[in-house]
Parts: structure tokens; C-alpha cells; sequence
């Protein structure tokens, strides 16, 4: 495992440890989309699949477990926490999530590495992750005020992505046969959708003023 | 391992 691949994998684990803090500790979920939560909760399942089937790793199935663990968990608190559901941002948070699923597993079926059950859900939660932030910055532009941690959360996850994308860099020139396309196109697509909450996010860190995207 | 290159990712 090269070290672009780690710290990405690590960025990611402090993105979901920053929003269960928030969850946890705070009791709130303010600002936090469930419908790119629940995305997420959808692209874990369908991906680690092959939990059943193949093993890699212990590294790679704890880190397994525990993105699903915690995108279920973070799902279930946001909807039935006595506590925490009533800061969920429920009339802002709008986005019509369930219509990015049916064009993903259309373009699953129709792209795949192979026509396989597993090979179609796994493209599926890559073509389906590339798109689950959107819910979550939409609603990120809508509410006026954005928290340090929220902001945080979604810092962590743009720069997980980013560094997933100099991990497959570094793969490509270091190994023999390492060829993703799927991985690649819909990872960058990804990675770009945050281009633009990463410049507004540097702004306000550069001018020390409160994080505040354009309506 | 070839063919699972990439599926070792998360």
C-alpha cells in the first residue's frame, strides 16, 4: 500500500469519526444531508459485496466493516434518535436522491468489468458514490451558516478522493497491468464535483472569515 | 492477483 492510498484511507476514516462526533457528542446533525448519508449507506452494501467472497486483507476488512457499520449507523441515528433527528435540516434538504440510482445501475449494467452480479453492484457504487455528495453540497449552499465541523466532514472527504486519485497515479507507473477505467473516470468525476466547495473553503480559510458558499 | 487489482481498494 503506497502512502497517497493510506492517507486517503485515513482522511476518509476522519471524515466518519468528525460526523459522529458531531452525531455523538453534540447530539446534532444540522447540516448534514441524509440523502447523501443514505447514498453512501447504499454504496458501502453494494460494494463490499465481496465481503462474502473474496478475502484481501485484515487491514481491508476492518476498514470494510467500518465504513458500513458506520454509514448504517449514522443513517439510523439521523432518522430515529429522539435526540438528533430534530437538528436534521429536514425543508432544506431536498434533493431527490432516489433519481441518481436508476441512471447508475442502467450505466452499471451497461458498463462493467465483467457481467456479474458482483461486477454490476460494485460498478454501481462507484458510478452511484461519484454522485452522492451532490445532496450534500446542495444543501451546504442553502444553509446560511455552516459549522466547523461540517465543514470539516466535507473537507476530509474531497481531500480522501483527491488523494485516491494520486494513489491510482501512483499505481499506474508502479505496477504492471493496473488499468481502472471504471474506478478512474467515475472517481474523477467525483473528485471534481468539490472543486468547487474547495475553492470557497480555502477563501474563507485564507481570509479567516466564516465559511459561507454563494446562494 | 491481476485480474482483483483495484478491488483491494475501498
Amino acid at each position: 500500500m503506497n502512502i497517497f492510498r493510506l492517507a486517503g484511507d485515513m482522511t476518509h476514516l476522519f471524515s466518519v469519526l468528525v460526523l459522529l462526533l458531531k452525531i455523538h457528542t453534540i447530539k446534532s446533525c444540522a447540516g448534514i444531508s441524509l440523502k447523501t448519508q443514505e447514498l453512501y449507506a447504499i454504496v458501502f452494501t453494494t460494494r463490499y459485496l465481496d465481503l462474502f467472497t473474496t478475502y484481501i486483507s485484515l487491514y481491508n476488512t476492518i476498514m470494510k466493516l467500518i465504513f458500513l457499520g458506520s454509514s448504517i449507523s449514522i443513517v439510523w441515528y439521523m432518522r430515529h434518535h429522539k435526540v438528533v433527528r430534530r437538528s436534521y435540516d429536514k425543508d432544506q434538504d431536498t434533493f431527490r436522491h432516489y433519481l441518481l440510482m436508476l441512471p447508475c445501475l442502467l450505466l452499471a449494467l451497461l458498463i462493467n468489468e465483467k457481467f456479474t452480479f458482483l461486477e454490476v453492484m460494485w460498478a454501481f457504487s462507484l458510478y452511484l458514490e461519484a454522485v452522492a455528495i451532490l445532496p450534500q453540497l446542495v444543501l451546504l449552499q442553502r444553509t446560511r451558516n455552516i459549522d466547523n465541523l461540517t465543514g470539516q466532514y466535507v473537507l476530509l472527504l474531497g481531500a480522501y478522493r483527491a488523494l485516491y486519485v494520486l494513489n491510482w497515479i501512483y499505481r499506474y507507473f508502479t505496477e504492471e497491468n493496473y488499468v481502472h477505467w471504471i474506478t478512474w473516470v467515475s472517481g474523477i468525476v467525483q473528485t471534481l464535483l468539490y472543486a468547487d466547495f474547495f475553492y470557497y473553503y480555502f477563501q474563507s480559510w485564507k481570509n479567516n472569515v466564516k465559511l459561507q458558499l454563494p446562494a | 492477483t491481476k485480474d482483483s487489482a483495484g478491488k483491494d481498494e475501498l
